[in-house]
């Protein structure tokens, strides 16, 4: 068999018994999307860099995904995104980070590596040079959704269990948190 | 996070990837995703490499650019290379999982957690998509 598109959704604790007959329906469904958008510009012989946006967009702006909308949310409420992208032939780079206000961050990553002579850039300054190449901008309420508000809420009872416990505890705790069962949103 | 590795008709792989990073994260922390050679490498000689997973393991693994030297200089598949690398990442108490394609068309999917989201299509159209380990 010879592959010409693969994608993901994500690692982390999936399992069976926590996932109901229509979720999994709905996963399978928007993967196969991804996959039949990134394999109809292969097979209408496009370049594989436009077959990764066209399927990574179909992933980003499906809320079940943890990307793009439906992004987990940051301690402080809000949605930082990041994206990168690499061209196999000439070995050229994009990368975002910390993004609150580009609809698909994966094009923002497309556009620093294709149009500028950099290959990452953060924040606001990448947010200014999304607009500037002419990207979707959204107001970051577009990312919001429940289940991940939800997610946040949870995560931060979690942490302020865990910083009594640490507060008890001989071992200065790290600052910063990392939430276990959410990390993968 | 979610990622994609593509090869066109002319022989040229792609590869990218997408996250909305870690819930309940502080102080601007960034994981593997948006890191050339940790979470998305790509070079026609070897493989296109998209990762998901533990962020501050994957980087500390250079995951993706170790998986394309492993074949490039150790002349491994990439699933040999795959597997050396994420035990090298569980050892250390970091998890996730990659997708890989190569310039043949060769894949994989390999991951050390419950479960990946994934799935491919070959050359002729046929999906498969999967998530239970």
């Amino acid at each position: 068999k010879k592959y010409v598109l693969v994608v993901h959704g994500g690692a982390g604790t999936i399992l069976k018994k926590n996932m109901t007959a229509e979720k999994e329906k709905a996963y399978t469904e928007a993967l196969t999307q991804a996959l039949q958008a990134g394999y109809n510009v292969i097979k209408n012989g496009g370049a594989s860099l436009d077959a990764v946006e066209a399927a990574i967009h179909v992933l980003e702006d499906n809320p079940l995904f943890n990307a793009g909308k439906g992004a987990v949310f940051t301690h402080d409420g809000r949605n930082e995104l990041d994206a990168s992208i690499m061209d196999g032939k000439t070995l050229k780079a994009g990368a975002v980070a910390g993004v609150t206000t580009i609809r698909n961050p994966i094009t923002a990553a497309r556009a620093v590596m294709d149009r500028s002579e950099h290959v990452m850039m953060v924040g606001k300054g990448a947010e200014i040079f999304a607009k500037e190449a002419g990207l979707t901008i959204v107001d970051p309420k577009y990312f919001w959704t429940k289940e991940r508000w939800k997610g946040l809420q949870e995560a931060i009872k979690e942490d302020s269990v865990k910083a009594v416990l640490d507060h008890n505890s001989k071992t200065t705790s790290k600052l910063g948190t990392i939430n276990r069962d959410y990390k993968f949103g | 996070t979610v990622g994609c590795v593509a090869l066109d008709n002319a022989g040229n792989l792609a590869a990218g990837t997408s996250t909305g990073g870690m819930t309940n994260k502080k102080y601007g922390r960034v994981g593997d995703s948006p890191i050339i050679g940790a979470g998305t490498y790509c070079d026609n000689r070897t493989a296109g490499i998209s990762c998901t997973g533990w962020g501050e393991f994957f980087i500390r693994n250079v995951v993706a650019k170790t998986i394309c030297d492993l074949i490039a200089y150790k002349g491994y598949s990439i699933e040999q290379a795959s597997k050396e690398v994420l035990d090298n990442v569980g050892a250390m108490g970091g998890d996730g999982g990659l997708i890989i394609l190569d310039k043949n068309g060769n894949m994989a999917m390999p991951f050390n957690t419950e479960g990946m989201y994934r799935g491919a299509v070959t050359a002729d159209g046929k999906i498969e998509v999967q998530i239970y380990k």
